[in-house]
């Protein structure tokens, strides 16, 4: 997973 | 997800709904800044690009078309609603918010997780929320009458920060690698702004008085 996939925050 | 994330988004979604409130049942967009409000629009749509392409729960995919199509509802009515437009505080209003966007593209270019035009776009919008919120304490100093529903705005949007740096604090805590500088730095830079602003808030609740804040 990249760094982006990661992000789950609004 | 955790208890101060959840809280964090509804504090977020409440002080939406209040300026919504106002500006749709009151009609009135006094003491509100336009210039913070398309730096919140600005700011959303270059985060939630991703939208359609990166999917991450229902719940994520709802808040972020809700805090998208709300933005740009406040900076529509603002700008085209023809009772409205006529009470916003022009004069009052002017911060020079496009000299504070090329700054933080910049940062955001230089630093970000990785180079790519996802990241890019999203570290520029998290450097640009951590100071979208100037122009309106710029604003508000500047208000003689500051009324309850624009000061309750600011202050949700203020208790949504501080949320969060308790949730990355437990997040740290309980999940394994769960480090990102760019968005704990510029969110607490974020929420030191409002420093000044819980103060005279809190002071004035106390006190049972109308906010005003000292020039």
């Amino acid at each position: 997973k990249d760094a982006f996939e990661k992000k789950d925050e609004l | 997800m955790n208890l101060f994330r959840l809280a964090g988004d509804m504090t977020h979604l409440v002080s939406v709904v209040v300026l919504l409130l106002k500006i749709h049942t009151i009609k009135s967009c006094a003491g509100v800044s336009l210039k913070t409000q398309e730096l919140y629009a600005l700011v959303f749509a270059a985060r939630y690009l991703d939208l359609f392409v990166h999917f991450v729960s229902l719940y994520n995919t709802v808040m972020k078309l809700v805090f998208l199509a709300s933005s740009f509802t406040i900076v529509w009515y603002m700008r085209r609603h023809k009772i409205v437009r006529r009470t916003y505080d022009k004069e009052h209003d002017t911060f020079r918010h496009h000299f504070i966007v090329l700054p933080c593209l910049v940062l955001g270019l230089l630093l970000n997780e990785k180079f790519t035009f996802r990241e890019v776009m999203w570290a520029f919008s998290i450097y640009l929320e951590a100071v979208a919120i100037l122009p309106q304490l710029v604003l508000l100093q500047r208000t003689r009458n500051i009324d309850n529903l624009t000061a309750q705005y600011v202050f949700f949007l203020g208790a949504y920060r501080v949320l969060y740096i308790f949730n990355w604090i437990y997040r740290y805590f309980t999940e394994p690698h769960f480090v990102h500088w760019i968005s704990w730095i510029a969110g607490i830079v974020q929420t030191l702004l409002y420093g000044d602003f819980f103060y005279y808030y809190i002071l004035s609740w106390k006190n049972n008085v109308k906010l005003e804040l000292p020039a």
